[in-house]
């Protein structure tokens, strides 16, 4: 399903503080 | 493999025993003792005491050490299980297993509520929510007036506070996430499966007779 630009939660969980993965990267 | 053993254990304060957090968490003791080792770079990168300092989180993150960002210190504070300001590996570990591939989703989608719910009321509220917004707009170059935000948040509490109080409590925000599974995608940390490849050299320093 594509993100829906008006759910105000999918917007804030492109946060880069919200990425752990950057934890694991050299 | 893992005949590395019986040496001393020299481990800082807050090091917990893996095959304990092993017990507790979705991680074998291998995947902890790598973590381990994940764990050690990250907390010697500014102060080398053991414990992750805020600086050494945001720096692990965004390769900043001075980079503010809501959303990072709010995962920190819920990894300071402990709320002393820092991160020990007990609490990096036990943390770090909600993110695992393997965990529940309601351990995720619980994760998830204390992150959003800034105040720790046991709601997400519209206004932490409009906080988040315009904390994300100020860390990109998004730029959207108050109307459309407005909107936004209309349209957000519309779907999500089904009760309509303006906040969304615990079982509203399951059963949200549950419409909108794609919100739990950064609840979830690949990596994780792979820790071990990732670390290797944790073979070497690992205190556990067989770490297979």
């Amino acid at each position: 399903a594509k993100p829906n630009p008006m759910n105000a939660f999918e917007l804030i969980s492109t946060s880069q503080g919200l990425d752990l993965s950057a934890l694991f990267e050299e | 493999m893992g005949c590395f053993h019986s040496k001393p254990s020299q481990h800082a304060a807050g090091y917990e025993d893996p095959v304990a957090l092993a017990s507790d968490t979705t991680f074998s003791v291998s995947e902890i003792e790598a973590l381990y080792e994940l764990f050690k770079k990250i907390s010697s990168s500014v102060i080398d005491d053991g414990l992750i300092h805020k600086e050494e989180f945001r720096l692990a993150l965004f390769k900043n050490s001075k980079k503010e960002n809501l959303f990072a210190d709010r995962v920190f504070d819920l990894f300071d299980v402990k709320r002393n300001g820092v991160i020990d590996f007990g609490e990096f570990v036990r943390s770090l297993s909600v993110f695992h591939p393997n965990a529940p989703l309601e351990d995720k989608i619980d994760f998830a509520f204390q992150l959003y719910d800034l105040r720790r009321t046991g709601f997400i509220e519209r206004e932490e929510v409009k906080q988040m917004l315009i904390a994300l707009l100020s860390e990109s170059d998004m730029k959207l007036s108050d109307d459309v935000i407005e909107t936004i948040l209309d349209k957000t509490f519309a779907e999500a506070d089904t009760n309509n109080d303006s906040r969304i409590d615990k079982e509203e925000w399951q059963n949200f996430v549950l419409r909108n599974p794609s919100l739990m995608k950064n609840m979830t940390l690949p990596y994780l499966k792979d820790i071990t490849t990732a670390f290797p050299s944790f073979v070497f320093n690992s205190e556990v007779e067989d770490v297979a």
